[in-house]
């Protein structure tokens, strides 16, 4: 059965997507079998893949609101262990779609369970905010994995964010641990960057990865060109900072 | 009556904050009088101005979703001609409980429309999403700011945007205009900044401020100290950018 990872942080731009591609893209160089679900309505992760949305079948919203077959979904990337299944636009209506629905929380943990059996690592991108699509995520995973950019806004909404993972922890999904807490576009030479540091390794101690992913231009430029950076500059501080994590990531994982 | 602004873009971590704080600081010190109003569950207008959540009796998610009287929302700031009407984080719950409601996108205009005739501007924060809460910024604005951080995802995501102010004002908002795109966080040794610049302005043209905002490190700063750049440190290239921003915002604005 596959080990299920929400990504997830309510605040924007903290690197989600970069840390879902990136890090699916290393354990599939790693041989391990990973399944990428986009569960946003932008759909960066799909596109940050070098995948054509109009392409596209059946995606995410067909699994969550529709009756879509799972396995229709899963599509190839360009990586032989690493498979996604797509977003779209449309999925921007699920949130009010859903809110009528029974088990309105459980719909992707239904869709994934057909699949689980077919990979090693399940990873699940999530839109910025803490609405059914985040809930969904939080419900299917078996843990979560937290970016966190060194700003001040970043750091004041994790304590929102971990109440959030409490309440899911205490009525929907009794299993939900934390599986790190991720410093990501990290700049040392900004006394910000390094109190945030400091600060999250004094409060939430070995939750924080040791691994910090520094700020690298290669990483915002790797989407545009339709792939995850270990392709597109795999010297890059980058791309060797995502390698690290997942070794990293490995470990903790394997060690439960 | 208050020129009603919303600031919008559902890719998360673009600026939207930033700038309707420093640009409502900037008017004010201009001597405009301006409300800003926090429309995000993340509440970061309310605390990048030094605002207490735990000290607010009526907030927004009064104003949406009860009868609470909006001139008792309203709270000074550290500036004289500055208002806020703060935010709190049970306002999450918001989206879910506007689905059912009648003219659920007219929420905040309606709770605006009191306090319009004491004030020459409104700035609206919304959160990272194209839902519900953003919806009730667009209909009761009557033009959008669009802060664009130079990256691909960001680029990527503002056709999505555009496509949804269009779709409000076919239906809900009918003299809703575009303001300005902001290009926010620009660095200008950076390739793709330059590059998505230049897509922008060859294709959106004068709609795109001249005006730039730098990254630069005291702007995020500043909310950690609970104040607009302004205050922080005037002298930096941050807040000298937003001081030039008003100027241009206020040459369109006064010229309608
Ligand atoms: N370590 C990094 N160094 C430089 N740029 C980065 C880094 N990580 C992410 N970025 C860039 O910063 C922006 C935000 O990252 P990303 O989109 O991954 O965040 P997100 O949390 O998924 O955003 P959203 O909340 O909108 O889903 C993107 O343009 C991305 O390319
Ligand atoms: N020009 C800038 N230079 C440096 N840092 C900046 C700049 N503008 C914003 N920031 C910082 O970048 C982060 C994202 O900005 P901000 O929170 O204003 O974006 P947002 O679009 O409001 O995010 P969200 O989508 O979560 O609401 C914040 O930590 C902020 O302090
Ligand atoms: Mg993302
Ligand atoms: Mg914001």
């Amino acid at each position: 059965m596959a080990k299920i990872i929400a990504l997830c942080n309510q605040k924007g731009g903290v690197g989600k997507t970069t840390t879902a591609i990136n890090l699916a893209a290393s354990l599939s160089v790693s041989e391990k079998k990973t399944l990428l679900v986009d569960c946003d309505p932008q759909a960066n992760t799909t596109s940050g893949l070098g995948i054509d949305k109009s392409t596209i079948n059946t995606n995410i919203y067909n699994l969550i609101l529709g009756d879509g077959d799972p396995s229709q979904a899963v599509i190839k990337t360009g990586l032989s262990y690493l498979d996604l299944i797509p977003s779209t636009n449309n999925l921007v209506g699920a949130e009010v779609e859903l809110v009528g629905l029974d088990e309105r929380e459980f719909k992707l943990k239904k869709a994934l369970s057909s699949l689980s059996a077919n990979y090693e690592y399940i990873l699940i991108d999530s839109p910025p905010s803490l609405g059914l699509l985040t809930l969904n995520g939080l419900v299917a995973a078996e843990s979560v994995l937290i970016p966190v950019q060194c700003e001040y806004y970043a750091l004041e909404g994790l304590s929102e964010l971990l109440k959030t993972i409490d309440l899911v922890r205490s009525s929907l999904n009794p299993t939900l641990s934390v599986a790190g807490i991720l410093l990501t576009m990290f700049d040392a030479r900004n006394n910000l960057a390094r109190q945030v540091e400091e600060e999250l390794r004094k409060h939430f101690k070995e939750t924080v990865f040791q691994t910090v992913i520094p700020r690298n231009v290669r990483l915002s430029e790797a989407p545009s060109h339709g792939k995850p950076v270990l392709l597109y500059d795999v010297k890059s501080r980058g791309a060797q900072s995502y390698l690290e994590l997942t070794k990293e990531f490995l470990e903790r994982m394997e060690r439960v």
